[in-house]
């Protein structure tokens, strides 16, 4: 690994940060004057009953809102702007999803099992027209055990880059360049989690989520290629762009 | 390929 001066750790720490309250999309204080607001029963039929393309559109374009933000805190995490455009590309392509699905938890509230959604607070039925309870069902238990770690925002932001700086994904080209950031998040998050006297096992419980991760967003992926099967011309005449990149 | 991932990545940050 390599060496690390504490200053060095303390700045990085504070430089992502900062990136993530810069680009969190919603504020903790607003989340959390929201969580009464769960969708009502005739909210909650009226998302069953919409069409399954109407749905999926909704949820692409949701998706690819908070992946917007994600690239934007990309952008501010030191180092990441000097590896070249082609890594920048394919760290984004591989881990904005799921930083996305980290950044959930933030949104959920564990008490019902609701998550903050086109203005209110739904639980897993309001998706039940998209036809992937699967995956529905394995994002709210994602976001449920990332709550029950009861990681600070700090802590969030510098597992969200640590993630998003994976040095194993696929098609990178300055491989030992993205270890060393990568080697150094881990280091700045292990300083942290010790800081605020967590155990070590947080860190071991956050390394296991690695896993839990890619394989929810390779079934984000399988899904999609299921429904774009069906539906071709919806994915390609009304789904966002970006998200046709990311995912197609 | 990946136009707009490089168009967001070229903006500069606000």
């Amino acid at each position: 690994s390599p060496t690390v001066s504490m200053d060095e750790l303390e700045h990085l720490a504070q430089n992502i940060s900062k990136s993530h309250m810069e680009t969190c999309q919603y504020l903790q204080e607003e989340l959390q004057q929201s969580t009464w607001q769960t969708f009502l029963q005739d909210e909650v039929e009226c998302y069953q009953s919409k069409p399954k393309e109407v749905m999926w559109q909704l949820c692409a374009v949701k998706i690819t809102e908070a992946i917007q933000y994600v690239v934007e805190f990309a952008k501010r995490i030191d180092g990441f702007m000097e590896l070249c455009q082609n890594d920048q590309i394919v760290l984004l392509k591989a881990g904005s999803l799921e930083v996305v699905f980290i950044r959930m938890c933030r949104a959920f509230d564990t008490q019902n099992n609701t998550v903050y959604f086109d203005g209110k607070y739904a639980g897993p039925e309001v998706f039940k027209v998209l036809g992937c309870d699967d995956l529905i069902t394995s994002a709210y238990d994602f976001a449920k055990s990332m709550c029950s770690l009861h990681l600070s925002e700090d802590e969030l932001a510098l597992f969200s880059a640590f993630i998003l700086l994976s040095s194993d994904r696929s098609w990178l080209q300055e491989k030992s360049k993205v270890e060393k950031l990568q080697q150094k998040t881990q280091l700045a998050l292990q300083h942290m989690l010790q800081k605020h006297q967590r155990g070590e096992e947080i860190l071991t419980k956050l390394i296991c989520k690695v896993s839990t991760l890619r394989g929810l967003c390779s079934r984000h992926t399988e899904t999609l290629s299921a429904f774009r099967a069906v539906y071709p011309d919806i994915v390609r005449a009304h789904f966002p762009p970006l998200y046709k990149e990311l995912f197609g | 390929k990946h136009k707009i991932l490089h168009q967001l990545l070229q903006n500069s940050t606000s």
